[in-house]
């Protein structure tokens, strides 16, 4: 119940905002309880602040911000219980090319960290570049997907050429 | 408990079997628009117990059997497994029977689904209490679906709080 | 009526008086991660009449003042100015006043909007039936916002008839 | 009123399956009248099949179908009643590189049959490369956004760089 809760805020909000001056490259983040005095019926409330500016509602927070934020507490939530699987559908589309590299470099640590496995759904050529194996789905045969699994001394060749 | 494959035979565009095997580190997927990359998202979803068929993007469970497409006619059955290793036998007692598990979700058209563990008929409930209990399921907050990760930030914060209850 | 350029001053993180110029053809804008890039159609917005602070992902709309920089001390005002081309005489009569409109939106905190048409007052009505005229405005589907293409396929279908109005 | 409104959406429906033939190199596209038999209460309803599949529902489509798909109703509405400024943010980051030079393709087409001026916000090298001028948003002074105008033989090589 209560106690329990209490100790996932705590190691949750320590991960947080430790990855989230990882991700930033400085910066602060934590959460709080609000709406209640009660962790069983308050809210989730996220304080974010990127580095050099003042902190600031999170919907002001910029489209690449906001991922890197949601990734942070993500994984602040499995280094807290590790799931045995992640799957990440282009959370790599809003962010510029140095906030793919600190992405990758994340994923790189919670890698080593957890005994998780990771699939990584993207367009990004950088992020295709960083993974241990690749898999193409084709439609060779319009509307009939297949899946092929690509060499990666290829994939940097390949890109979207699947 | 360690995810070892995912297997879908008439699935969406997955009109033929297809595996896609599950390893330690990052796999990547990639492939151009439309050609089926969500789609084995929502299949992993679906055998874990996904009950709600807007979260397949449908409009009726139905729609994620295969429809055909203009060189192959519809089919009126799909079925996803997923092979899991148990050595570590961790899953509940009822369903802790082998060091593989093999997690099958089978619907047919206009009939419902169908799950067997090992061959053995079980109900939805087995099933997505044997994920829960292994930290992952349909609704686990690491399954991050397309265009969704800005969601975890502008949803309400009572909302935000079921991401605490997962670490708990 | 042409767009000829939009002046921001204090709005959101531009603090400094900063001109985008609008010349014919393809514009491209880029940028790192929360540079403001996406401020910049907010300010287009904002200027046009833009009655919703949600519209402006703010929690009141004195959220579109500068607050400030580890730096710099935050400001008490915003003001922004689309600057027209209106040679061909096509604004509306009360407002057709010269070849060139500067339509201005100035903010104090925690004392509302003016609005001004080449130093004069106008209310934002006037302002918002300009552009209406002109086939734009806050709302117009020509402003695509950051994440929302796919809006307009999974919104309901009474609301995309709104759509058709602006195209009739 | 009524009259207006049919004769838009018949101007609107012929440019928008025009444009979706044209952006999928194939399949069709249609609008069609749903819910009322009063144009002025009725909905709006899309029948989209990309080349090769059956027609399904809107939301089995893709991310990047979806995108492409109404992409080509925004520019149909466009052809029909032409925009002074028509503002792009971001809208190639969920298409694939194929997809990308289709869209570009498109801008340059809707550059030539309309007036309207284009401000298109990227992260995408492909899209950059093919605008007539380009502007960087800077942070130089962290929190303070500037602007500068980008040379376009430079532009190559800056990417993100900005
Ligand atoms: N039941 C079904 N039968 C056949 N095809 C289907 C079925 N359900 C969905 N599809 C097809 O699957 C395609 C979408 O696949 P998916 O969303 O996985 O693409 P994607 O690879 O993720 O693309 P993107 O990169 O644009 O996100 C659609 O074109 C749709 O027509
Ligand atoms: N009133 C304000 N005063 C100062 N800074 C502000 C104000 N409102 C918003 N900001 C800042 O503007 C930044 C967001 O800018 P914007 O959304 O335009 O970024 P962007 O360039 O579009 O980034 P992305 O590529 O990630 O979409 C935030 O970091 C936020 O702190
Ligand atoms: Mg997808
Ligand atoms: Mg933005």
């Amino acid at each position: 119940g209560r106690a329990r809760l209490n100790d996932a805020f705590d190691k949750v909000n320590a991960h947080f905002s430790d990855l989230f001056t990882t991700l930033f490259g400085g910066g602060t983040a934590e959460l709080t309880f609000v709406e209640s005095e009660d962790p069983l019926e308050a809210g989730l409330e996220i304080l974010a602040r990127p580095p050099g500016k003042k902190p600031q509602t999170l919907t002001l927070l910029s489209g690449g911000e906001q991922a890197l934020t949601a990734m942070a507490l993500i994984f602040a939530v499995f280094l807290t219980n590790p799931a045995p699987i992640c799957v990440l559908d282009e959370v790599d589309a809003p962010l510029d090319d140095a906030n793919v590299e600190r992405f990758c470099n994340l994923l790189d640590s919670m890698v080593e960290r957890t005994d998780t496995r990771f699939v990584v759904i993207t367009h990004n050529p950088i992020t295709m570049a960083r993974v241990d194996r690749l898999f193409g789905v084709t439609m060779a045969e319009r509307g009939v997907s297949q899946l092929v699994s690509i060499d990666l001394t290829t994939a940097h060749a390949v890109r979207e050429a699947v | 408990m360690k995810f070892e494959r995912l297997r879908l035979h008439g699935f969406k565009s997955f009109c033929d079997q297809t595996d896609l095997v599950l390893e330690p580190g990052l796999t990547g997927v990639v492939g151009p628009n439309g050609c089926g990359k969500s789609n084995l998202v929502e299949a992993m979803r679906w055998v874990m117990g996904e009950s709600s068929y807007k979260a397949m993007r449908a409009s009726g469970m139905d729609d994620v059997i295969f429809s055909g497409s203009s060189n192959r006619p519809g089919r009126n059955s799909a079925e996803v497994t997923l092979i899991l290793d148990n050595s570590d036998r961790s899953a509940p007692a009822a369903l802790n029977v082998a060091d593989t598990l093999e997690v099958t979700r089978r619907i047919e058209r206009e009939q419902g689904s169908v799950y067997r563990v090992n061959g053995r008929e079980v109900r939805a409930r087995d099933v997505q209490l044997l994920f829960a209990d292994a930290s992952t399921g349909a609704h686990s907050p690491a399954l991050v679906r397309q265009g969704q990760i800005g969601e975890l930030i502008s949803s309400k914060p009572v909302k935000r709080r079921a991401l605490l209850e997962e670490a708990a």
